[in-house]
């Protein structure tokens, strides 16, 4: 199973077209990995990207050089599916 | 054999556990529930439809969750959906009456490969699973498959990224399956693509800036809707045409289908409230399915109530 540790998703926050523009050059760069849970669409709507633990650094300053605001809105996705996989465990235990 | 009644709808199952739910629900529900298969994925898994039905030859809604494998949330509310029939068929006036008139179809495994690839290899796979010749890259988005615009912008030829359209129209056996069903059936009046994450409720297109002839309509029960389905929890939905309200996007599923004449065709983005994505965690799988059903519950009336 992929592992996903130390990766985060980052919540990002368009305030202009350019803002816009600029996070949607990212997909081009395959390089980076990144997964793009919401695309970039419009001013005012928040992107969602999953970022490998690798790239964080580099994703970040590039926002931040930019002066493009976010949050991280989850702090390592392999936490959350963790629990996900002891959820499904433990139910699958308790209706057996 | 499990019954329905001791399954446990507020947790994630497998591509098995949903099929054997799937089984039981068949056998416990002689008189109004079948199986329908309408097709195998690429790696042979059935597509099941579950089909609600009262007698012959009547008009249909369709239902379908997990065209994209990993939002998790759209298959277990669909099997939540599938319960909720059976338990309020003959209790519920609205349900009792639909079903009276119409039958309902669920497809809650529409992109199987993919959803068992996310349970044994990658949690966050959104695609099928077909090779793509030429490329190291395998999968093809179902949801830019679809011959409505297709190959236009909104999607990708590069079968490394999540858009990839495919290599032609129709040329995902899970897609092409729903084609030649909706094709042979020739009276389905509604029809609900379900997605997650975004709270949204979309109708046609997505494709073009065009508005659909049928858009003020679509707009004001898309509104009617998602203030149902506020009403439970206050969970926020935005509405509107795809491509004003999200972003334009070719090949889609439900612009196929209004223009293969179904005037009542919606998609959803549901839940998540901002904190979870892909990754929502189990204890929101039934308050999700219920705000939905109280939005799908009025898509339903209306098709119902307004036959063409």
């Amino acid at each position: 199973l992929e592992n996903f540790s130390g990766q985060q998703v980052l919540r990002i926050f368009p305030t202009d077209e350019a803002q816009v523009n600029l996070v949607r050059a990212l997909e081009d760069e395959e390089y980076l990995q990144l997964d793009f849970w919401t695309s970039p669409s419009r001013v005012l709507l928040p992107i969602d990207i999953r970022v490998p633990l690798h790239h964080l650094q580099s994703v970040k300053v590039y926002l931040e050089s930019n002066s493009i605001q976010y949050s991280i809105m989850i702090h390592d996705v392999q936490n959350l599916l963790d629990e996900e996989q002891r959820d499904m465990r433990r139910n699958r235990a308790s209706e057996d | 054999g499990r019954s329905t009644n001791s399954f446990n709808y507020a947790a994630y199952h497998t591509f098995d556990e949903i099929n054997a739910f799937i089984d039981n629900l068949v056998s416990e529900n002689p008189n109004l529930v079948s199986k329908i298969q309408i097709g195998s994925s690429y790696e042979g898994r059935p597509l099941n439809v579950l089909k609600f039905s009262t007698g012959p030859n009547r008009p249909a809604f369709w239902i379908d969750t997990g065209i994209h494998s990993r939002e998790w949330v759209t298959q277990a509310s669909a099997v939540w959906f599938a319960k909720k029939i059976v338990t309020d068929f003959g209790k519920d006036p609205s349900l009792t009456n639909t079903l009276n008139q119409m039958d309902i179809l669920i497809e809650i495994v529409t992109n199987p490969d993919g959803f068992v690839y996310t349970h044994k290899s990658d949690r966050m796979w959104r695609k099928t699973r077909s090779p793509n010749s030429g490329s190291l890259c395998v999968g093809t988005d179902p949801n830019r498959n679809w011959d409505a615009g297709f190959g236009g912008p909104g999607s990708s030829s590069n079968p490394c990224t999540e858009t990839y359209r495919g290599r032609a129209a129709h040329s995902e056996p899970e897609v092409k399956a729903i084609v030649d069903f909706v094709k042979s059936h020739g009276n389905i009046k509604g029809f609900v693509s379900i997605h997650s994450y975004s709270q949204m409720l979309l109708f046609p297109y997505g494709y073009t800036n065009t508005r659909v002839p049928d858009h003020d309509e679509l707009n004001a029960v898309s509104k009617k809707a998602i203030t149902a389905l506020a009403s439970l929890y206050g969970t926020a939905y935005t509405y509107g045409s795809i491509i004003s309200t999200i972003y334009q996007a070719s090949g889609g599923t439900i612009d196929w289908t209004y223009n293969q004449g179904i005037k009542h065709s919606y998609s959803f983005e549901l839940r998540d409230t901002g904190r979870y994505g892909f990754a929502l965690p189990a204890n929101q799988i039934i308050p999700t399915a219920e705000e939905t059903w109280l939005a799908l519950t009025i898509l339903i009336e209306h098709t119902r109530d307004n036959l063409y």
